[in-house]
């Protein structure tokens, strides 16, 4: 019994689901965010953060076209998670950081808070 | 896999979308 294990076949699959989002292809949700706009596709935020996660298994928030985030939500803070769930590069700035950080724990994205608290720590 | 002989593919697995048509 052979198993053919393709070692890039994940990353493979995570840039063509990049790429589909660029070319606006089969994204299914705008998030509004401080009245900025990010296209998206359900199952890609869902997988990669508990609050979509929650939100769209809900039998009717599954179904919104549109999700507005809290307004205290940074619209810079959630591009740079958006980018990391679609590339897994986490782009952490020092400018940058706190509104990252405050926007994954809002989106219970709870590796990426850990990363950050570590990148903050190894900044002192 | 226990009992199952993996061999790595080290290539790329898949088509790649192009990034404009």
């Amino acid at each position: 019994d052979n198993c053919i294990q393709f070692t890039r076949h994940a990353s493979d699959v995570l840039l063509n689901f990049n790429r589909l989002r660029s070319r606006n292809i089969l994204t299914d949700v705008t998030i509004l965010v401080n009245r900025q706009q990010f296209r998206a596709h359900k199952t890609v935020l869902m997988a990669c953060s508990r609050l979509f996660y929650t939100i769209f298994t809900d039998s009717v928030k599954c179904n919104l076209s549109a999700i507005s985030l809290d307004p205290k939500v940074d619209p810079e803070g959630f591009a740079v998670l958006l980018e990391f769930m679609y590339t897994s590069c986490l782009s952490l700035k020092d400018s940058l950081i706190v509104a990252t950080l405050n926007t994954a724990i809002y989106l219970q994205m709870d590796h990426v808070v850990d990363t950050c608290h570590r990148f903050i720590k190894s900044r002192d | 896999y226990e009992g199952v002989n993996t061999i790595k593919e080290m290539g790329r697995s898949i088509h790649e979308i192009p990034r404009q048509e």
